[in-house]
């Protein structure tokens, strides 16, 4: 039990470092609150954004700690995916360039699996392979108004 | 294996029959403040068995989750999920407005089903209410702001 | 202590009423659960945005809950206006028309108070007199960019 | 009445000394995620002692406030209020750690004072820990998702 979960470790924590600079220009691992027995105590993230130093979890800021709970999905995705990932505006905390970050981020990981992504945000919007509008029809009814962007022009490419 | 599509009746802001197919790769939803977008999140949870009811903004109860845009006293969501060797896998669950209060039916492939059976088929794919493949809204820094010992038995089930 | 109660309540709930439609497409009024002893029960919102019928405020999506809880803190400043108002990234579940709505009703409000508003959103920075530039320079320290916009281009035009 | 200027040392992400003006009317606070913008509402909670520690994301308590940046042991923010006839009202405080843990001291208009002081003043002007004019990074839906009785208590403070 402990050397099975040692290796998943291994392995998450491999990808988290590969990840974590690709979303935020900083560094990051997983570390165990008690390597030799890691049942005993918990799970904690050691960050650094953008040259700052021995970062707390706690002091992070709003973008800072979704870039982080981020990677550490995709980390996880990477080892063993679920069939599809449904995130509801995942990208509210996050400024421009980390929406444009994260939305290249998806790209890659959607290659593997399928992504359903909520958003109101314009680069995220922008580079997904298509959309499903959603708008309100009388009294408050739900009507999807269509799949569409580069579904269809793909198609009309030929 | 992927979600194909979306059969909504009557949940929610969808009043009446709602099919959305979905593709492969990366879909964004969009469109306007309260048009039903989460909602779309909250059919998937709810089929799937992976919230609870409050978790899906009915604080009374499942009953809320009927739509109120009509009297019918029935909702229901069906999703297709495509697997990888062109076979399909179809989780269908109605609730219903009783004198004794909601009930809520699971269907496999169409044919009546326990929750256990759902939960257990859905563990074979790695979908379980404590996999982070869904992250409804706000939720995104609960995995930064959650204890230590959480983020670590988080592992423990994957591993 | 009811009489005061009473008349604070009556005053703030006109606020509240002609605000709301201001701020989303519909009609918001705030009711005492137990209006003959007011201290026994609490306060609730009855809104209803675009056309929707009597919406609970549970099911209400972020955008809407954002709306109706603004409009409540609006229509208290009209009420006992505080000497200034610091929003922290309050337009987050806002789309597009909507961060618009806000940004033109904080302008009407910081008529009569100051308001210091956090937004990563460019309606929101678009309509304000003055931006407070922050960035980080080297290791992590904050540095503020100076202040800029209309202040500057009002003092040139003269 | 209105904030003309906060006066920041060695706060949070504000190695060595800070001057921010202020002026009327609306100004809004711009720049990339994690430069400092909830740090500067911090300050003013800090100063005011509208918020603890926890609220300002310092889980060890105050010392976590003090810039990790340099190697003082001390941070203040004082700020200044304009009041509405030309007179000012300055409201200060100061962190030191020492042997026998973190010491905080305020000062009104630069003579020391307690925290019961500085809140009855400041009560004068509607500004209390419970007064909605501050609103933190993601607390924007709270008062839609209180209780009842909390959102009525809201109203007896200020009847
Ligand atoms: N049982 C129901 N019957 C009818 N409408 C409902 C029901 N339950 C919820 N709703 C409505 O659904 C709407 C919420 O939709 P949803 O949360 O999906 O919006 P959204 O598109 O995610 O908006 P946002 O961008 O603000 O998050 C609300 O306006 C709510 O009143
Ligand atoms: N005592 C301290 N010393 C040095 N830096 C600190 C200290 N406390 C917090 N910080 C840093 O301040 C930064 C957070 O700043 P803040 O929360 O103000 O960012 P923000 O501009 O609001 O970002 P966002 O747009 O993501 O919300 C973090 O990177 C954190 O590491
Ligand atoms: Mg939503
Ligand atoms: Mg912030």
């Amino acid at each position: 039990k402990k050397d099975e979960f040692i290796k998943t470790f291994n392995v998450v924590n491999q990808n988290f470092k590969d990840i974590f600079p690709l979303l935020s220009e900083g560094e990051g691992e997983l570390v165990l609150e008690n390597p030799s027995d890691p049942f005993s105590g918990g799970l904690v993230f050691r960050a650094s954004i953008r040259d700052k130093k021995n970062q707390k979890l706690a002091a992070m800021s709003g973008g800072e700690k979704t870039l982080t709970a981020l990677a550490f999905v995709f980390a996880v995705q990477r080892y063993l995916p679920a069939p599809f990932y449904a995130f509801d505006e995942v990208d509210m905390h996050l400024d421009g360039p980390n929406v444009e970050k994260l939305a290249k981020m998806i790209n890659i990981q959607a290659k593997q699996t399928q992504f359903i992504v909520v958003s109101l945000r314009k680069p995220m919007i922008d580079s997904a392979d298509r959309m499903i509008g959603v708008t309100q029809k009388g009294k408050g009814v739900t009507k999807i108004s269509g799949v569409s962007l580069k579904e269809e022009i793909k198609q009309e490419a030929g | 294996m992927r979600i194909k599509q979306l059969e909504i009746d009557n949940f929610k802001s969808f009043a009446n029959q709602n099919t959305i197919p979905f593709l492969d790769g990366f879909t964004v939803v969009s469109g306007p403040n309260g048009s039903g977008k989460s909602n779309i999140i909250d059919c998937i949870l709810f089929a799937l068995g992976l919230s609870t009811s409050r978790e899906l903004r009915s604080e009374q109860g499942a009953g809320d989750l009927i739509s109120t845009h009509n009297k019918r006293n029935e909702a229901s969501v069906r999703v297709t999920f495509a697997l990888d060797d062109e076979d399909e896998l179809i989780i269908t669950r109605k609730i219903k407005r009783t004198s004794h209060g909601v009930q809520s039916t699971y269907y496999m492939n169409d044919k009546q089903c326990t929750f256990t059976q759902v939960c257990s088929e859905l563990e074979k794919y790695n979908i379980t209410s404590n996999s982070h493949n869904v992250i409804m809204q706000g939720h995104v820094t609960t995995i930064a702001n959650c204890s230590p010992k959480e983020r670590r038995q988080y592992l423990d089930e994957i591993a």
